[in-house]
């Protein structure tokens, strides 16, 4: 699961920013 | 019932690829055709690189990359465009019906292995033979001056650009792109997945829905659904070959820098 914490919170949460 | 069914499927993932991404095949193509009001700005060497960084792309996502090199300006703003693609195609995979319901972690594996090979599919919508759209369709980069950078840059699109050809002659539009986009995230195949055969039963709806969307859309072109399924299993080899160069890049272009979330996918992905 932490492998792919931000495809998770992704997932989870459209909202969750993911900035370069 | 049945056929009312994949219809009334292949209609919402069509409205689903609609709302949630922001290019797609008929806007590309009315820009690179001329269709559009303003023509794009055409980067063809650094001097027209330099002027569309000026005026083209947003200066907050430039953040320390200005003073590198052309190449690895360029390599940093093609990762910019597969995060917000890979946030598109997450939205756009919840879209699926069902697939919110499945294993988290089987949600995750689905989206780690099919991210890239629908990024490439819907990459051919905004390529032609002469280059591709950049900055939301605002400028065309040259495929000759991608050609034209130093190595192993110059290794990355060329590849993508022969797929496009022939993927491109099929003339698929954005409502078969759509169901095609759905059917490669479902893959029952991937590495670690739990609930294999629920997965395998929803591509077999989306694919049977392609099937028969593809027969109405395009009722001449009789070969279309296994050259579509080919499709499929090229556009795995293309992402393998790509994940090799990006791991040869990130271990000999100390400039680099990979985001976190393309780390992810590309960690153990082959």
């Amino acid at each position: 699961k932490e492998k792919h914490k931000i495809l998770h919170r992704l997932l989870q949460d459209s909202t969750s920013p993911v900035d370069l | 019932s049945q056929m009312a069914d994949l219809k009334s499927l292949a209609k919402h993932m069509f409205e689903a690829y609609l709302k949630n991404f922001n290019m797609n095949k008929t806007k590309a193509r009315a820009i690179l055709t001329g269709k559009a009001n303003i023509p794009p700005f055409v980067i063809h060497d650094m001097e027209t690189l330099r002027l569309a960084e000026e005026n083209l792309v947003s200066k907050q996502a430039v953040n320390g990359i200005q003073n590198k090199e052309a190449e690895v300006r360029i390599f940093q703003r093609c990762q910019c465009t597969s995060v917000e693609t890979v946030r598109e195609l997450t939205e756009f995979a919840k879209c699926i019906p069902e697939f919110i319901n499945l294993d988290l972690n089987d949600q995750v594996t689905l989206l780690k292995y099919g991210v890239y090979e629908a990024m490439f599919a819907m990459l051919a919508s905004i390529m032609n033979k002469d280059g591709l759209l950049v900055a939301y369709g605002n400028g065309f980069m040259t495929r000759e001056f991608l050609k034209s950078l130093r190595k192993p840059f110059n290794e990355i699109m060329e590849p993508k650009f022969e797929f496009a050809m022939k993927f491109n002659a099929l003339e698929l539009d954005d409502s078969d792109l759509s169901l095609f986009v759905a059917a490669i995230i479902l893959s029952g195949d991937r590495p670690g997945l739990v609930n294999v055969s629920q997965i395998e039963q929803m591509q077999e709806t989306i694919v049977q829905a392609l099937r028969l969307h593809l027969h109405s859309n395009h009722p001449d072109a009789i070969y279309l659904f296994p050259k579509l399924l080919q499709k499929m299993a090229d556009l795995r080899q293309l992402v393998t070959e790509h994940a090799q160069l990006v791991q040869k890049i990130k271990k000999t272009e100390a400039d680099t820098f990979l985001h976190p979330l393309l780390q992810e996918i590309y960690r153990d992905m082959y």
